[in-house]
């Protein structure tokens, strides 16, 4: 009867001397936020699934995180999310990609697992059958943030594509340190 | 990047990955993070997996696949498993970033080849811990 949760909030280059104290501690609270949220589930004998859904809801509807409300921008200023779920135990699994109107990917992603036949479903049909099943979909100016958005004037019009988190560092030069996809 | 692998009291594993992709990435691009197999994997029979970092990398490896096949196949313990993907398929080839990995029993492993990754476990034996750092 045990159970457990862990979590991740995205990598990149993150050394504790480009983070305040006060990000730090942003950080570290949201994190365990997101813990609690998935390990109150399980411990009333909800099922693995709600717990990660719980832990991603959190991190999704934070702006320190890059997905949800904190998601980054693309080339164009625009944003673009993708999400996934899998079940282990019947290996179900869901995912929507490049949406920009649904407010946590993450239950699209589900929705896509529990009530469609598909494993993926990418943009504007993704977007129509969520709000088919009742999703929240929001603006997408939502997802508006100033920190995200200096972090794409940065580099815009340049080949270059660095990790998350870089909008929360101290320092910028970090971009010239990092491998591009 | 956000992702999450939990295990509840059936022994049923389950995997999540959420992101917003890569600043400046072109628009339709499309990274690993809702591929199956790639960015999320999960299966009660080895693990639950879910990665970030860049995308492009974690494709090419099928990386949360390759973690599960070579613990189901290779018999590798999931620490070994994690070390060969990230720093021996996805370092060479220029790819950065990590992996959190739940397995059958419970146990928690995480691993990653950037300068550092946002983490975080709880169990129901008490220990939990948040990281960030090295």
């Amino acid at each position: 009867n045990s159970f457990a949760i862990v979590i991740h909030g995205g990598a990149g280059g993150i050394k504790r001397e480009y983070f305040t104290q006060e990000q730090q501690d942003a950080y570290a609270e949201k994190l365990q936020e997101a813990l609690d949220a998935g390990y109150a589930i399980l411990e009333k004998g909800g099922i693995s699934l709600d717990a990660v859904q719980a832990a991603i809801n959190v991190m999704e509807d934070s702006p320190l995180f890059n997905a949800g409300k904190g998601a980054v921008y693309n080339s164009e200023g625009n944003q673009e999310m993708d999400a996934a779920i899998m079940d282990g135990k019947t290996l179900n699994a869901g995912a929507v990609a490049g949406v920009n109107h649904i407010k946590n990917p993450i239950l699209a992603a589900r929705m896509v697992m529990d009530s469609s036949e598909h494993v993926m479903l990418s943009g504007k049909g993704a977007e129509i059958l969520a709000k088919k099943f009742g999703i929240e979909m929001v603006d997408s100016s939502y997802f508006f943030t100033e920190k995200r958005l200096n972090q794409l004037r940065e580099i815009q019009g340049k080949e270059k594509t660095p990790l998350d988190h870089t909008a929360y560092l101290i320092k910028n030069e970090l971009i010239d340190d990092h491998k591009f996809g | 990047t956000v992702g999450a692998v939990a295990i509840d009291k059936s022994g049923n594993i389950a995997a999540g990955t959420s992101t917003g992709g890569m600043t400046n990435k072109k628009y339709g691009r499309i990274g690993d993070v809702p591929i199956i197999g790639a960015g999320t994997y999960a299966n009660n029979l080895t693990c639950g997996i879910s990665c970030t970092g860049t995308g492009e990398y974690f494709m090419r490896t099928v990386a949360a696949h390759e973690v599960s096949s070579l613990i189901k196949y290779k018999k590798l313990s999931p620490k070994e498993a994690l070390h060969e993907v990230l720093f021996n398929q996805i370092g060479p080839l220029g790819g950065e970033g990590g992996i959190i990995l739940l397995d059958k029993n419970g146990d928690i492993f995480w691993d990653f080849n950037s300068t550092g990754m946002f983490r975080g476990f709880k169990k129901s034996s008490g220990e939990t811990k948040v990281e960030m750092f090295e």
